[in-house]
């Protein structure tokens, strides 16, 4: 339970924010595409193996849907779109290609009786 | 049984296979799913109740698109509840995911239908323009939930990474088809459609005539844009909310007259109708020789039943044509009476062209469409489209006034949904 003393809570002690801890090398990177469904769990997990193929393929392909260059290597623009915030469902394989741009819809008509929702 | 021993969506689900590929699969076969937030897990940023109105908000937005209805279930043994939301700081409501604070990961969704929103993020109601919209993020893993997975599309609420929004919040045309393709589009009879005409001055003082469409059910009613194929935002609403003095539920007919010298627009219910007053949006109380509204049918329309099924006025011939039963009654409002030719078979005015595909009795709505410049049939989901002298002009050998075979509503109109009635004031 959060701590107060007084019956009007007025002394709340605030949460302490944390923050998460920004994805900031390679081993997080590789925990974070793992995580999210775009490579397998990184071997002997907690323990980071060279960037081989397979990541450097899992990168690409996250660099590309998120429209960034797909180099396949683990740059700054790259690294900034990981640490966005996300929901923590995975992301599955089939969709990594759905890039597509639907047709917007347009702007409501403003009906007879407009409302705004 | 622990909820949390699966693993987190997308991951096979309790429905059959066959779900189209990367499209998603459908996760309840149940009309009416049920919601709670739970006690132990309110978030300390929002009010209890604007915790729980946002999330009321976010299921009537799928219900809006989708035959399912969610209903909040405050006292339901919890194990029952369909969906359970719920608030949590790192290790949070015995989930085996834990939480990285703010930033990253700010919710999930487990396939068994519980959401988990990370409070260490900065979540906020739909009227603020900061932090992470909370029903932005509720409508995304409602969307889990109910089978979607992630998709980079642009638009789409399912996109995995949080992208502020713009003033409104609505589901796109692609997401709408996402989720119909899992559990199909809304269909329903209607207790009337029409077309609501207003005229305008535009700014060089021209009369602009312009029109909406409206379709009534039970006590709600939607506003249908049909340049953008699909109900206004946020509709259904009720009636009353609408159209202030009409009966408040089950209308059998509304009809338009519409002349050079005459604008009346009319509701019917029972033995009964009520004058409409576009311009102060109400009903007339009392017409111009100071006789009060409601009136009875057969005084207004002589040899007119009721009640009706239906009816609709038809500009060119100016008749209104009233249906009840197998029979139409054809009532040329000039001369205020029936034809001596009629009552008429359906069958025999309104003739089938594919033999036995034909409403023959007892339709709900007799709707004239100005964006489709034709009347059409409504019974139950279905609609027959009559013919127009267009059609006319291309096939001569199509009889006059014939109906064409029947086409699911659902088709033509789309995301013509209900809600739950505990939502509809939304």
């Amino acid at each position: 339970e959060t701590l107060f003393h007084s019956r009007d809570r007025s002394d709340l002690a605030p949460p302490l924010l944390r923050r998460a801890t920004p994805i900031a090398d390679l081993s997080a990177a590789q925990r974070f595409l793992s995580k999210y469904g775009w490579a397998e769990a990184p071997p002997g997990a907690g323990s980071v193996g060279p960037p081989g193929a397979a990541l450097a393929e899992a990168l690409r392909k996250f660099q590309k849907v998120n429209a960034l260059p797909a180099s396949g290597e683990l740059d700054a623009a790259t690294l900034a779109t990981m640490n966005r915030p996300r929901c923590g469902v995975p992301d599955p394989r089939s969709q990594l290609m759905a890039t597509s741009t639907a047709p917007r819809t347009p702007p409501s008509l403003p009906g007879r009786r407009p409302r705004a929702r | 049984p622990k909820r949390f021993l699966q693993t987190l969506l997308p991951g096979p689900r309790r429905q059959p296979k066959g779900s189209p590929q990367g499209g998603g699969t459908r996760a309840f076969a149940k009309k009416t799913l049920t919601w709670r937030l739970v006690g132990e897990g309110y978030s300390s940023q929002l009010s209890v109740e604007d915790q729980r109105y946002i999330f009321r908000l976010a299921f009537r937005m799928w219900s809006e698109v989708i035959p399912l209805d969610f209903r909040e279930d405050l006292t339901a043994p919890g194990a029952t509840i369909d969906i359970q939301l719920g608030f949590g700081r790192g290790r949070h409501l015995g989930c085996p995911r834990v939480f990285d604070g703010s930033g990253q990961e700010f919710a999930h969704a487990w396939r068994l239908g519980d959401i988990h929103f990370d409070d260490d993020e900065h979540f906020t109601p739909p009227t603020s323009d900061r932090g992470i919209s909370l029903l932005k993020v509720a409508v995304h893993e409602i969307g889990h939930v109910l089978g979607l997975p992630h998709t980079y599309r642009t638009g789409s609420i399912m996109q995995p990474n949080y992208i502020p929004q713009g003033p409104a919040l609505e589901l796109d045309w692609s997401d709408r088809k996402a989720i119909q393709k899992l559990y199909g589009s809304c269909e329903g009879s209607f207790d009337t459609a029409f077309d609501w005409i207003r005229t305008e001055r535009n700014q060089h003082g021209d009369v602009t005539v312009r029109f909406s469409t409206y379709f009534f059910r039970n006590s709600w009613y939607w506003l249908y844009e049909n340049r953008n194929n699909r109900t206004r935002y946020g509709d259904p609403v009720h009636i009353l909310a609408g159209w202030h003095g009409v009966p408040a539920q089950s209308l059998d007919a509304f009809v338009h007259i519409w002349t050079w010298t005459r604008d009346e627009r009319y509701f019917f219910k029972g033995n009964q109708y009520w004058r409409y007053d576009s311009e102060k949006d109400q009903t007339h109380a009392e017409d111009e020789r100071g006789k009060s509204y409601p009136k009875l049918i057969s005084e207004g329309f002589p040899g007119i039943p009721s009640p009706l099924d239906t009816a609709y006025y038809d500009r060119r011939k100016q008749f209104i044509y009233f249906f009840k039963g197998s029979f139409v009654f054809a009532f040329d409002v000039n001369r205020n009476q029936v034809l001596g030719s009629y009552p008429k078979k359906m069958t025999e005015v309104f003739p089938a062209i594919e033999p036995q595909n034909h409403p023959f009795r007892s339709i709900d709505s007799a709707y004239y469409s100005f964006a489709h410049k034709s009347v059409f049939f409504f019974k139950g989901s279905l609609y027959w489209k009559v013919v127009t002298d267009a059609d006319r002009r291309q096939r001569p050998w199509l009889p006059s006034n014939g109906v064409f075979p029947k086409q699911p509503i659902s088709e033509k109109w789309f995301d013509v949904c209900d809600v739950h009635a505990s939502t509809l004031n939304m």
